[in-house]
C-alpha cells in the first residue's frame, strides 16, 4: 500500500491511497485501505492514509475515527492519531496524518512502516521501523 | 500554519535485518517522492494535485504494493484498489478491482470528478477508465518476480501476507524461509 497527504498554507487539505492488496488474497476480495472513512479521509481538520490489514482498518473506520476525535472531541492531530492506532489490533495497522494547521504525525503499531514527512519550517522525517 | 506533507509505502512486519539491498531502494524512493510533494507544494499546487502526483509516483516504483509491483491474488492475477478524497468539499473517488489500469489513482480521481458517485469496481471501473482514455496496460506490467515467489511462498504456507510481513514456511513457523520481506496490504 501507498499512500500520501498534504495541507497547503491554507489549511486545504487532500490523502490518496493506493494498493494492490493482500498476496494470496481471494479474487474479488474489496477491503483494504483505499476504501473511503475506513483508511482514507479528509474534511476540514485533516487528512489520514492508513495502511496495514485491511479488514482491521475497515473494521476500526480507522481514517474517519481520527478525523471525528479531532471534531468532537477536540483532540490534537497527535493525540487523536495516537489513541486510533493504540486502539487498532496490535500488528495491522500505520496511518500518515496532517492537520489544517500544518502538523503532521506517523504513529504504527506493525513492525514498521515505509514512511516520511516534511513542512513547511524546515523538518524532514524518513523512517522505517517503530520507535525512530 | 504553513505546508506540510507525509507519505507512506506500507506497514507490516518489516525486519530489523531487512538485507540493505532490499531496503535501501525503497529509502531512496520514499525520499524521492517525498521531494516530488514538497516542490509540488512549493510551487503551490493544490493539495489534491499533489496527493496525485506522489501516490502515482509511488504506484510506478516495482518495490511497493500498488501499480507495478502489485502482489497477486489466490489465482496469481492483479487487482488494484485506490481512493482521493478532498477535505474541503468531501468530494472523494474511489477504485476497486483494476487489472490494466496503469495508475488507478487518477482512475479514483476521475471517479470523483466525472460521475456522480464515489466507488467503480471491476469490469465497470475497467470500462470507465477505457472511456476517459487513461494510460492501460497489459496486466503482466504490473507483476514482478518477486512477487510471482511471494505468492509461491504464501500458497505453500496456505496464508496471506501484508506489507512487509516476512514469509514464513508453515502456518504456525513463525521462522523465516528468506531474507525476504512478503508484501501483505
Amino acid at each position: 500500500t501507498v499512500g500520501c497527504v498534504a495541507v497547503d498554507g491554507h489549511g486545504n487539505l487532500a490523502t490518496a491511497t493506493s494498493t494492490g492488496g493482500f498476496v494470496n488474497k481471494m479474487v474479488g476480495r474489496i477491503g483494504d485501505t483505499p476504501i473511503v472513512g475506513a483508511g482514507t479521509y479528509a474534511n476540514k481538520f485533516c487528512a489520514v492514509s492508513a495502511t496495514g490489514k485491511g479488514e482491521a482498518i475497515i473494521r476500526g473506520t480507522i481514517a474517519r475515527d481520527v478525523a471525528a476525535l479531532m471534531e468532537y472531541k477536540g483532540l490534537s492531530l497527535k493525540d487523536a492519531a495516537k489513541y486510533v492506532v493504540e486502539g487498532a489490533p496490535s500488528g495491522t495497522t500505520g496511518l500518515i496524518a496532517v492537520s489544517a494547521k500544518g502538523e503532521v504525525t506517523m504513529p504504527l503499531n506493525t513492525t514498521g512502516m515505509y514512511r516520511a514527512c516534511a513542512t513547511e519550517d524546515g523538518y524532514t522525517e524518513v523512517a522505517i521501523w517503530a520507535g525512530e | 500554519m504553513g505546508w506540510a506533507i507525509a507519505l507512506h509505502g506500507g506497514a507490516g512486519n518489516i525486519p530489523r535485518s531487512l538485507p540493505l539491498e532490499r531496503g535501501k531502494p525503497r529509502e531512496a524512493a520514499i525520499r524521492h517522492c517525498l521531494q516530488i510533494g514538497v516542490d509540488a507544494l512549493k510551487a503551490h499546487q493544490s493539495p489534491l494535485d499533489v496527493v496525485e502526483l506522489v501516490v502515482r509516483e509511488l504506484e510506478n516504483h516495482p518495490n511497493f504494493n500498488a501499480g507495478r509491483g502489485s502482489v497477486l491474488t489466490s489465482h496469481g492475477t492483479v487487482e488494484m484498489e485506490a481512493c482521493i478524497m478532498d477535505g474541503n468539499t468531501k468530494r472523494c473517488g474511489a477504485v476497486s478491482g483494476l487489472t490494466t489500469v496503469k495508475n488507478a489513482i487518477s482512475l479514483a480521481r476521475l471517479v470523483m470528478e466525472k460521475t456522480p458517485h464515489i466507488y467503480l469496481a471491476f469490469d465497470g471501473a475497467e470500462a470507465f477508465a477505457r472511456e476517459q482514455g487513461v494510460e492501460m496496460l497489459d496486466p503482466t506490467h504490473f507483476i514482478t518476480p518477486e512477487n510471482i515467489e511471494r505468492l509461491k511462498q504464501a500458497k505453500e504456507a496456505n496464508r496471506v501476507q501484508l506489507d512487509y510481513t516476512q514469509p514464513i514456511k508453515n502456518v504456525g513457523d513463525e521462522i523465516p524461509v528468506s531474507e525476504g520481506d512478503g508484501q501483505i496490504g
